[in-house]
């Protein structure tokens, strides 16, 4: 049990948050145990769930600054089985004090500790960048998910960021695996956008998802109803290949 | 003269860089004289232009880190009027040491003051986040042009980053302006595009630009040739909305 997933990428706008939010949905509709830890000062679970109607008092600010225990921050999201940790970051000085804070780099290791055997499933939604924040999130996860949108400068950074993730793991975390990288926003009518996943699947062979998340308005609109886009449209494309996602990584797991 | 615009916004992959080296070879194809300075780690411009195929010996990391004067890393583009200044970071700690260097706030400031009036525009490409490489462009910046998609994320990260400008402008640049909000990726036959279009119309009137950069396959595709859409495809819908941008612009600054 208590697999810890973190999503992440350096490039902006492939797909972490809306990644997090529907691979955990998915998993939960699954009767796994699920908890989504916000990593990304922005607060995008957050948004996702529309946390700011209900008056949250403490996130990941409070364990990482002022040493709240993490238990007294966990959200159900609505959903049963899927439970979300917000960051709750209010201000720019409050982002400064937990990037610091966040110079520790087993911080979120040491903090989600605890409730790894209450979770089937502990998925960590990480900022565009390296900074201590995501280090955070890639030492204390058992895999990475990467996320990548089919076109040329997404392509680029994935290269750089498999690097980085090389050095990253012999300092600091031997344990971390690649769980797989992911495409996502996969527009079949763009001819070049297919040369690109095929040339991602010649070259990463199974490090890439069988399942593939096409790019769905349905999936762009369910933050605005305040959903995964699994619970405001289950019958779409986007929730389909999510819950897709879901199973292959489930089996994945199986035959580990 | 010198008019130093930075393209800046926290949501990842609005178009930032795709809109730094399209609005500044607009401008230059125009014949203003055009300087891109990459601000971004990740070297987005450097990648837009194919520049790791001719072996670039300086860039910005060697004036901020190493003092090297910024007239020695001033390449051309290719494109007369167009020149670039790359970030040339090849190491994360090199990546590490150029964010410390950048904690004095106005040192690109000091940096681009010699080169200002050589230019008549000097356009530099943020990273997505509020860290001290964005905050020197915006400490540097007279005007600062975001980007932003017409989608639910994106649209609370404008609200946030708009409030974060004021203060960031109180505190360190009060001559900072807003050039203007530009929607990006506009993909039309999307009702919801449409109506966050107009939500954005109403609420921020004449700071959002009349001009929206539709979304169109050749905008994707121009950095995997190594260049702007303009020079790509200069009959785009993409090439033409960018030129259209820049004559914006351009009558935007005779009217002040
Ligand atoms: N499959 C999809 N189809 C259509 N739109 C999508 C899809 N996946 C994500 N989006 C939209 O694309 C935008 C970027 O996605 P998202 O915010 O999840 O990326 P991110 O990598 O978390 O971004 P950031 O780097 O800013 O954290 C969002 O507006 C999201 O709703
Ligand atoms: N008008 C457009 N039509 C289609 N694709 C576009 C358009 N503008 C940008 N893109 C593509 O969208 C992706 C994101 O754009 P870009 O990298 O410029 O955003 P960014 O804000 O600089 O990202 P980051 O936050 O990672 O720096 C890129 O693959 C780019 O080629
Ligand atoms: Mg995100
Ligand atoms: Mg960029």
């Amino acid at each position: 049990m208590g697999q810890i997933i973190s999503i992440s990428s350096q490039k902006g706008g492939v797909g972490k948050t809306t990644t997090a939010v529907n691979l955990g949905t998915s998993l939960a509709i699954f009767n796994k145990s699920v908890l989504l830890v916000d990593l990304d000062p922005q607060g995008s679970i957050g948004i996702s769930f529309h946390l700011e109607d209900y008056h949250i008092k403490f996130g990941l600010y409070e364990v990482m600054v002022k040493n709240m225990p993490l238990t007294g921050t966990i959200i159900n999201s609505g959903l049963d089985n899927l439970d979300l940790i917000p960051t709750n970051i209010r201000s720019e000085d409050q982002e400064i004090e937990m990037y610091s804070k966040a110079l520790k780099l087993d911080l979120l290791k040491t903090i989600i500790n605890p409730v790894k055997k209450i979770y089937d499933y502990i998925i960590i939604d990480c900022p565009p960048n390296l900074g201590s924040m995501t280090l955070n999130g890639l030492v204390a996860a058992d895999s990475v998910i990467i996320p990548v949108v089919s076109e040329y400068y997404a392509l680029k950074a994935l290269g750089k960021f498999l690097n980085t993730l090389k050095s990253i793991s012999k300092k600091y975390n031997r344990q971390l695996k690649i769980g797989g990288i992911l495409v996502t926003m996969f527009d079949r009518r763009i001819k070049k956008q297919k040369e690109i996943v095929e040339y991602l699947r010649m070259t990463f062979k199974n490090l890439v998802f069988e399942t593939v998340i096409p790019r769905n308005s349905k999936v762009a609109e369910a933050p605005s109803v305040g959903k995964p886009v699994i619970l405001h449209a289950i019958h779409s494309e986007g929730a389909i290949k999510y819950l897709k996602l879901a199973e292959e990584i489930m089996s994945k797991k199986n035959e580990n």
